[in-house]
């Protein structure tokens, strides 16, 4: 069977291999643009790969992009798929997305939980966690939202193997945030994370391991005001926005609150779209409008951290 | 393969503290199994409960008991599930 990225049915859910084999057709089909890395192994040994767009140069500053950390959250690795492509499709045709790629690469690794993302396929739809083995217990699985060294270890989370919110025995402990650690650290001008959830409509930024407002929780505010505000501009979808403690509840160990106390300024998590009766079992029918509405909200974040520097 | 046949998600309206305080509370009791698919932010902010059948009916006299107002979001999960896959084959082919 000839592969064809022309073919790829963006408005489906797709199994891991489905996934990573249309990866392989967006490097194959634009080599100058895309390129895939792989950035470690998650615990059951699947490659955690990081499709990398960038236009040349050496060590840009870079926009980091996650979907999926929780597997069963299956519109957010279908809106990176979906998005992945609309960068590609947009460099060179949209003013925004050809400026922030002269000047910035972009990471974004769509299937950040592969693991999961497989047992939601074969076993368990409804599968949060990781699929690594608790010692002592006979339940499985952590959540890698809750195993970031922020706040690790605090009330926000959960020391209960059984939990659906487990921190895990130590901070990284997982395969799968230990190797975006490790690539962030070592990449080491990474200006922006930007990791996606859903559901709930939310916009949200540090902190959540604490109630103090970041330094920059002005600047934050105000940019994930535009975005949210440029989100409901699509489909009119309403979006509550602000630090994840104040908006919802106290989180620790979250991706954010470490991008941010690691110096990523522009850290922001989504809760993409609900509506309002399925939850994480959204028909494939609302892929296209939930990616389509996020990206304006994306992109004026991606264009905010291309126009100020630090 | 894990099967959901039965298992209800309620979404749960929380109209003070004290309720909250309450849910919180049913959420930290291990045998029942449930899940917060969304969260409890504040009175008046919906909150979506997955409750296995096994558990349906301890939830639900818990919730009525303390005049806590809840729907039926998702009547039985496992139908939802048999119609995605049912979707993605569909689709693939």
């Amino acid at each position: 069977i000839q592969r064809s990225i022309s073919t790829f049915d963006f408005a489906s859910y797709h199994t891991l291999e489905e996934i990573y084999d249309w990866m392989d057709m967006l490097v194959d089909d634009h080599p100058n643009l895309v390129s895939k890395i792989q950035i470690g192994q998650s615990y059951e040994n699947r490659p955690l790969y990081v499709l990398k767009f960038s236009t040349g140069g050496s060590n840009r500053p870079a926009i980091w992009l996650d979907t999926g950390i929780h597997s069963r959250e299956w519109i957010t690795q279908a809106t990176g798929v979906w998005t992945a492509n609309k960068i590609v499709k947009e460099y060179g045709q949209d003013p925004s997305v050809t400026a922030i790629l002269d000047s910035m690469d972009i990471f974004f690794e769509i299937i950040t939980n592969p693991d999961g993302f497989v047992f939601t396929h074969s076993s368990n739809r409804l599968w949060r966690k990781t699929r690594s083995i608790n010692a002592g217990s006979s339940c499985v699985g952590v959540d890698p939202n809750r195993n970031w060294d922020a706040g690790f270890g605090g009330s926000g989370s959960s020391s209960d193997p059984c939990s659906e919110t487990y921190r895990g025995p130590y901070a990284h402990s997982e395969s799968e945030v230990k190797a975006i650690v490790d690539f962030i650290r070592s990449h080491g001008n990474v200006k922006s994370v930007i990791s996606i959830h859903s559901y709930s409509q939310m916009l949200l930024f540090p902190y959540g391991y604490k109630r103090t407002p970041a330094a920059h929780h002005q600047e934050l505010n105000e940019l994930a005001k535009k975005a949210v505000s440029d989100l409901a501009a699509m489909y009119g979808t309403k979006y509550a926005y602000g630090s994840v403690a104040d908006t919802i509840y106290l989180a620790d160990g979250t991706t954010v609150d470490w991008a941010y106390d690691n110096g990523v300024k522009y850290s922001f998590t989504f809760e993409l779209r609900d509506t309002g009766r399925y939850g994480f079992l959204l028909p494939s029918t609302q892929i296209i409008p939930t990616a389509t509405e996020t990206w304006p909200a994306l992109l004026d974040i991606m264009v905010h951290v291309l126009e100020h520097p630090y | 393969e894990q099967l959901f046949r039965g298992d209800q998600v309620l979404r749960i309206t929380a109209s003070n503290e004290e309720q909250i305080t309450l849910l919180r509370v049913l959420g930290e009791q291990a045998e029942l199994q449930i899940d917060f698919w969304r969260d409890l932010t504040g009175p008046g902010h919906p909150a979506d409960l997955w409750v296995p059948f096994p558990s349906l009916q301890a939830v639900k006299i818990f919730l009525e008991f303390h005049s806590i107002s809840y729907s039926v979001m998702i009547e039985d999960v496992q139908a939802l599930l048999d119609e995605e896959k049912k979707n993605m084959t569909r689709s693939r082919r």
